[in-house]
C-alpha cells in the first residue's frame, strides 16, 4: 500500500505538470 | 475501448486513471485495518504542482479570447484545487491516526477529483482547439457560398486567391486532428471527407471557368454549367459540414467496439 499511494501521488504530480505544459504550449 | 478521445489526453490521463482504479481496489482489500504510510511529502509536492497549475490556468483565462474557454475553465481549476485540499486533509489526518478510515476515503476522493479536474481542463483546451479548426472550415463555407456570383475571370482569380490559403489551412489542421483522434471511425470519416474536398476543389474551379467562358461567348448552355457548378459547391459544402460534425464528437459508438 505504501508504494501504491506514493506512486499514485507521484503520477498525479507528473499528470498535473503535463497538463500545465499542455496549457502553456497551446496558450503560446 | 479507448476512454479518451485524443491521443494527447489519453497519454496524460490513462496511466493515472489506471493507478487510481488499482488503488481503490487495494484500498478496499485493506479495509481490515493496515496502517497507512506517511504521505506528507508526496502530498505536499502535489499541492505545489496544483498551485502552479491554478496560477497558469488563471493567467490563461485572463489572456484567452475564447469566451467558452473563459467560462468553462474556472470550474475545472476549482475542482483540482478542492481535490488537492482533500489530499492535504487526508495527509494531516493520517499523521494523527495511520488507521483512519475517513482519511483513506479523502485520499481516494482527492485522487479522483484531481483526475476529473485535470481531465476537464484538458477537455476545455481541446474543445477550444476544435473551435479554431471549425472557424477555418466556416471560412471555406463562406467562400463557397459566393461561388455562384462569380461571372468574370478577374473575380475567379480573386476567388481562388481567397479560397486557396483557407483550404490549405483546413486540410492541414483537419489532417493533424485526424491523427490525434483515438476513435477509428471518426478518423476514417475525416480522411474520407477531406479527400473529397481536395478532389472536388479543382473540379469546382474548372466548372466555374467553364461557366464564365460560356456566358462570355453568348450564354448557350449557361444553365447547365451553373447547375454543374452549384452541384459541386453543394457537394463540398456537405463534406465540410460533415467534417464540422465529426470534429465535435467525443463520445463512442458502443456497438462498434462490441
Amino acid at each position: 500500500l505504501r508504494v501504491g499511494w506514493e506512486q499514485l501521488l507521484t503520477s498525479i504530480n507528473r499528470n498535473i505538470n503535463e497538463v500545465e505544459n499542455q496549457i502553456l504550449t497551446r496558450d503560446s | 475501448m479507448p476512454v479518451f478521445h485524443t491521443k494527447t489526453i489519453e497519454g496524460i490521463l490513462e496511466p493515472v486513471a489506471q493507478q487510481v482504479s488499482r488503488l481503490v481496489i487495494l484500498h478496499e482489500e485493506a479495509e481490515d485495518g493496515n496502517a497507512m504510510p506517511d504521505l506528507e511529502r508526496p502530498v505536499l509536492a502535489v499541492s505545489c504542482a496544483v498551485a502552479n497549475l491554478v496560477k497558469v490556468g488563471k493567467e490563461t483565462i485572463n489572456s484567452s479570447d475564447d469566451p467558452i474557454l473563459k467560462q468553462d475553465m474556472p470550474s475545472a481549476l476549482f475542482r483540482v484545487e478542492g481535490a488537492s485540499k482533500l489530499l492535504e486533509e487526508a495527509s494531516g489526518m493520517l499523521k494523527v491516526d495511520p488507521y483512519s478510515g475517513p482519511a483513506r476515503k479523502k485520499l481516494i476522493e482527492g485522487s479522483r477529483g484531481i483526475l476529473q479536474g485535470t481531465s476537464s481542463l484538458l477537455l476545455c483546451f481541446d474543445e477550444s482547439e476544435v473551435r479554431k479548426i471549425i472557424r477555418e472550415c466556416k471560412k471555406v463555407l463562406d467562400y463557397l457560398a459566393v461561388a455562384e456570383v462569380i461571372e468574370t475571370m478577374e473575380d475567379l482569380v480573386q476567388f481562388l486567391k481567397d479560397l486557396s490559403p483557407c483550404l490549405s489551412k483546413v486540410s492541414r489542421e483537419v489532417g493533424a486532428r485526424e491523427k490525434e483522434l483515438t476513435h477509428q471511425v471518426h478518423r476514417e470519416i475525416l480522411i474520407r471527407c477531406l479527400d473529397q474536398v481536395k478532389t472536388l476543389a479543382p473540379i469546382l474551379i474548372c466548372s466555374m471557368k467553364i461557366y464564365i467562358h460560356i456566358i462570355c461567348q453568348g450564354g448557350k448552355g449557361a444553365e447547365e454549367a451553373a447547375e454543374n457548378r452549384n452541384y459541386l459547391t453543394s457537394r463540398m459544402t456537405d463534406e465540410l459540414h460533415e467534417i464540422i460534425r465529426v470534429l465535435q464528437l467525443t463520445t463512442y459508438d458502443e456497438d462498434e467496439w462490441d
